[in-house]
């Protein structure tokens, strides 16, 4: 719900200001990379409904991010291109082979999976560095990158509790140790968060 | 060799 939250205020954003100031187009990209090599089994897994239907919301809603950025004549002006200019390679490579060196069993959906799990522990990391170059982060932004850092966090809480809840819930170490890494790296931005959020400041992140 | 994980976690 955290990670639907956060779309929702993303879009709200682009749609009501018809801006993307200070959105990075790379971190919504490999978003689309995750979603996208993950949910390679949309149709032959079925887990419930929900999940059905929180997976198509998130491919789609991704799809329709960049769509904006790329495509909307007002929104498309606003991209801060010069700023956003982390490589998707830096990341996407060394994630690729770590999944092929690290992962459960050696098949193609289940490295692909794999991938996508590495892949968002640091899809952020672009959209940090962006922000970092932002001077002026509006409220929409901050609250957005805030709701996808919790949401992982929040996950970490459910992973406690399924393990010694459900009789027949299977550690997944590779899930455990990226979805740790991914919440540490938000770590630095909830510190300024919560600080300007105390304060009742604006957001800013130290050079 | 490692478990198979679930996929039920979106």
């Amino acid at each position: 719900m955290t990670h639907l939250a956060s779309i929702c205020l993303l879009l709200l954003k682009i749609h009501t200001m018809k801006s993307c100031a200070g959105v990075s187009l790379k971190t919504q990209e490999l978003y689309a990379l995750v979603f996208v090599t993950r949910y390679l089994d949309l149709f032959s897994n079925f887990v419930s409904m929900y999940n059905t239907i929180m997976k198509i919301i998130f491919l789609s809603s991704t799809f329709g991010i960049i769509w904006y950025m790329r495509g909307h004549k007002l929104v498309r002006q606003s991209y801060d291109k010069e700023q956003d200019t982390f490589r998707h390679y830096f990341l996407v490579i060394p994630c690729m082979v770590l999944a092929l060196v690290i992962h459960s069993k050696f098949t193609l959906l289940e490295v692909l999976w794999t991938f996508s799990i590495y892949l968002e522990a640091v899809a952020i990391l672009p959209q940090l560095v962006l922000l970092q170059r932002t001077r002026n982060i509006d409220n929409l932004t901050g609250n957005y990158i805030f709701c996808l850092g919790a949401y992982r966090a929040l996950y970490l809480l459910n992973w406690i509790y399924r393990y010694f809840m459900e009789k027949n819930y299977h550690a997944q170490w590779i899930t455990w140790m990226a979805g740790m890494i991914q919440t540490a790296i938000y770590a630095d931005f909830f510190y300024y968060y919560f600080k300007s959020w105390k304060k009742n400041e604006r957001l800013k992140l130290p050079a | 060799t490692m478990q198979d994980p679930p996929k039920d976690e979106l």
